[in-house]
């Protein structure tokens, strides 16, 4: 199945809220997005990885203008979920290769990732779906890797 | 914006494989999915949540038939990598929310987190897109968890 990557998505000044070591028990992440909805907080990616000895750390993606409240509902949470810290990054910015035909991610995100790689942007933290392959990074390196994963796939210079 | 959830998606018997720990610095990821993509390991989701003293874990789900290749690529390139151990469950499912208007997914979040946690079932790990939020579970909770999301959207019980 071909790979037809269609464009390079990119949001900028995003922020990244983790909570780090939270009890591995039904429960906890219905509590943490329970309160988020109930003050409005526009939640964009949600990422929660792997577990070790029954902790994991449940991140997720807000606007830089949410960060403040959304940073006040972990704290206040922190205890009851078992939570170790809160560590927030202001200055992140989402980038994601799109494309059809993407159940093949494996040859995209090595491409993608090489691209980022000679580029010299570090990958902060990865998501995908079946169209997309999403990373967050650091936001000073998102003009840079915007155009080296568009050389990469050899995407046409029109915007 | 109203949210509309128009199904429940989800695919059984994948596995999950994590490195933990490597080091978190340019290259890292592009080596080890081009070398996955050597073997045409067909990798689905991929998952890294939050960087910690400068160490990350890397996840992704294959099919279980691809499992045992995908192991031995990760395990002949811990050291390279940095990595301080390869974990794999090989029993998860995988399991969506699928609808539009999700870009208020902290509500949708709220809701399908708060559903999985009454029925009594533990979210491994958590990614989402704009259209869908996507959960991995254990393989055995699946037929539990689709129902219980379904009704907490009042789906129709049509297949
Ligand atoms: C960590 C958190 O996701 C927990 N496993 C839960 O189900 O809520
Ligand atoms: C951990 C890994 O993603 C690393 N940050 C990289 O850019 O490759």
């Amino acid at each position: 199945e071909d790979i037809v990557i269609s464009g390079v998505a990119f949001r900028r000044s995003e922020a990244k809220i983790t909570i780090r070591n939270v009890n591995d028990e039904p429960g906890v992440a219905a509590k943490l997005f329970t309160a988020l909805a109930k003050k409005h907080i526009q939640v964009d990616m949600i990422i929660q990885n792997e577990t070790l000895n029954q902790r994991n750390d449940i991140g997720f993606t807000v606007s830089g203008a949410d960060s403040a409240k959304a940073l006040e509902v972990c704290e206040a949470l922190k205890a009851e979920l078992g939570g170790s810290e809160v560590v927030c990054d202001r200055n992140v910015a989402k980038v994601s290769a799109v494309g059809v035909g993407m159940q093949t991610h494996v040859d995209v995100a090595a491409t993608m990732f090489r691209a980022l790689s000679e580029a010299g942007v570090n990958i902060l933290s990865i998501t995908t779906s079946e169209i997309k392959i999403t990373v967050l990074i650091a936001e000073e390196q998102v003009d840079r890797a915007v155009q080296t994963i568009h050389d990469a796939f050899e995407l046409s210079k029109t915007a």
